[in-house]
């Protein structure tokens, strides 16, 4: 509180992403400079100005793959930040995270998880621990943790992020479908298949039963389809085109990154345990769908 | 596949930074 964006600044921010997004980073790197220099002049190295400015440059840095060059002014922006803010503004918290973005971007997971747990520190004590920045404060360290196969710790933050997800913006929100998504890649990793498939057949169900409301015998998700033509395969040798199984347009029509992704992943369970058939019908599905 | 949904999963940046 207290503090805005000068309007220059704003304008300033708006022609360096113009720049930025043309690849003319010899344009907008000076012009960060230049301003910076020049609110050092009138405001002195330690006011908020500064900060957002360094945060600025450090976006053009990241944006040319120069993570180290960003870690170093995203530090600087740090430590005005909590001088002039206080250590446990949401300012700070944002600025924490980035930085353990820029780790994690190097591999640095170890380096980054610290920096991430204090963001996640910060912002419970000034949102509460259920609010939607917490939970993606948790993916993130999951994520981080992930990398560095902690999966105990991995499946307690997605869990924790997950629950927050379904109660602050319900279960249709893509972001609760991104992270059992997330969840069930942890899984994986452990090996445990089923609790995978589990979470994957939530995922194409609730999707599906948004779109085309609540499954019964003429109403069914991808993955009962694929299942039945599984079944259905030994009994009669050739099952014929997907066009007997009456809602399988609908089925397929299903469609989002989240939900291609839970296709090919569930489609990989079932091949695994020798369900090629059902393997092949989720399959082209999501080829579908692209 | 399993790749895939690893690869997809990305570190997610905070654009608030710059609002502060």
């Amino acid at each position: 509180g207290g503090y805005e964006v000068p309007n220059r600044l704003r304008t300033l921010h708006n022609l360096v992403i113009q720049y930025a997004s043309q690849g003319r980073y010899e344009v907008a790197v000076p012009l960060c400079k230049q301003a910076l220099e020049d609110l050092e002049k009138s405001s002195g190295h330690d006011h908020p100005d500064v900060a957002t400015m360094l945060n600025i440059l450090a976006l053009v840095y990241r944006d040319q793959n120069k993570y180290k060059e960003a870690t170093h002014l995203l530090n600087d922006a740090l430590a005005i930040r909590e001088k002039t803010l206080g250590k446990d503004h949401p300012a700070v918290a944002a600025t924490l995270n980035n930085l353990a973005v820029l780790f994690g971007k190097r591999g640095k997971y170890k380096e980054a998880e610290p920096l991430c747990k204090r963001a996640l520190g910060i912002r419970e004590k000034v949102l509460g621990r259920s609010h939607p920045d917490v939970a993606k404060q948790l993916n993130n360290l999951a994520l981080l943790c992930l990398n560095q196969a902690k999966y105990d710790e991995v499946e307690y933050y997605y869990k924790r992020a997950l629950e927050i997800f379904e109660s602050k913006l319900g279960g249709d929100d893509p972001s609760v479908a991104r992270t059992k998504n997330n969840l069930a890649t942890c899984y994986l990793k452990q090996g445990k298949f089923k609790d995978a498939e589990t979470l994957y057949k939530e995922i194409l169900t609730r999707a599906h039963e948004k779109e085309f409301g609540s499954v019964n015998n003429d109403n069914k998700p991808i993955w009962m389809h694929a299942e039945e033509r599984e079944e259905s395969k030994s009994k009669q040798k050739d099952s014929g085109p997907y066009v007997e199984y009456g809602s399988w347009y609908k089925a397929c029509k299903v469609d989002s990154p989240t939900v291609n992704t839970t296709l090919k992943s569930l489609g990989a369970l079932y091949r695994r345990q020798g369900k090629l058939e059902a393997a092949e019908t989720l399959e082209e599905c999501a080829t579908k769908s692209r | 596949d399993q790749q895939g949904t690893s690869r997809q999963q990305q570190l997610e940046w905070d654009d608030s930074t710059l609002t502060y």
